[in-house]
């Protein structure tokens, strides 16, 4: 493995949203999945509707909450697309779900993993590589006060929270740490990132990983 | 300052909210001293800890609005089952 890796090298990943007041991380964690295998796949960057997955996908509860894995077996099932953001725009709320003409342009999965890799970061660091960024909940009660630096306590793992995208990692230093995109904006943790101690699944980073393919 | 930099226009008629959000801010500050006394003990990559765009929220609002996703329980990774293309190179 390198000793340093990082998707935004490879220009796969999107700028620092902001899901503003609406409880919508989890989709904002697997549209930035799909928009960085996307380019993996020799695909252009884009922007794609985090609103159509907290309108459309209807076994999770919108701005409420979700989960990560619900919403990759909904797009693996029924293959919606993915349409652009622009053209399905992020509104902070919950609203009716637009459906859009099967001939429409947009991105669909054709198959997801979910796993545990606790005690298995390292395996990890080699699926992130393999399949692109991952989909992630960890426990976040303690980044509401972060500002920035690597997270090596504080952080316990029983209670996951919150979805977010690991999109890299970096070991050349003294404590090796996952690079983390949330999505509270570019004012909260390290212009929006956060980082995260690499080998004692610190926050439960690797409880709940899952992986999309297209 | 905190006002200013996030923008936040309490009601001046809703005086309970905002002495409310002044105890959340203050109890933030009260927060932020512990958690750093900890991490200060380590090396300059340690994470820190202090004001920003939540400070004005209990910990339970914070938690109510942006600590909303559920975690299904998953099966454990095998890297024999799942990991063929990383033996193969």
């Amino acid at each position: 493995l390198p000793t340093k890796f990082d998707w935004r090298d490879k220009g796969a990943v999107n700028p620092i949203q902001n899901q503003e007041a609406c409880g919508g991380c989890w989709a904002f964690s697997i549209v930035g999945a799909v928009e960085s295998v996307h380019v993996k796949n020799g695909g252009a960057l884009k922007q794609l509707s985090v609103q159509q997955v907290i309108d459309c996908s209807y076994n999770n509860h919108g701005c409420n909450g979700g989960s990560t894995v619900t919403a990759l077996d909904w797009l693996n099932k029924t293959k919606e697309k993915l349409v652009s953001q622009s053209e399905y725009p992020f509104k902070a709320k919950n609203g009716m779900c637009h459906y859009f003409a099967p001939s429409h342009d947009g991105i669909s999965v054709k198959n997801y993993q979910a796993h545990n890799f606790s005690g298995q970061e390292k395996e990890m660091m080699a699926r992130l590589i393999e399949w692109g960024p991952l989909a992630v909940i960890v426990d976040a009660v303690s980044w509401q006060d972060y500002l920035g630096g690597i997270i090596q306590h504080h952080c316990s793992s029983h209670n996951p929270n919150h979805a977010v995208l690991v999109i890299g990692y970096d070991t050349t230093g003294d404590v090796p740490y996952w690079i983390v995109r949330n999505s509270w904006g570019t004012s909260w943790g390290d212009e929006g990132y956060a980082y995260i101690k690499i080998g004692a699944n610190m926050c439960g980073i690797a409880d709940s990983v899952t992986a999309v393919f297209l | 300052l905190f006002n200013h930099q996030f923008r936040r226009n309490y009601d001046v008629n809703n005086q309970q909210e905002y002495y409310q959000r002044k105890i959340n801010f203050e109890s933030s500050i009260r927060r932020h001293v512990y958690l750093n006394s900890v991490s200060k003990h380590l090396t300059n990559h340690s994470a820190k800890y202090g004001v920003n765009q939540f400070s004005d929220l209990s910990p339970e609002q914070f938690r109510e609005t942006y600590l909303t996703a559920q975690a299904k329980v998953v099966p454990k990774y095998t890297p024999l089952k799942h990991g063929n293309s990383l033996k193969r190179n």
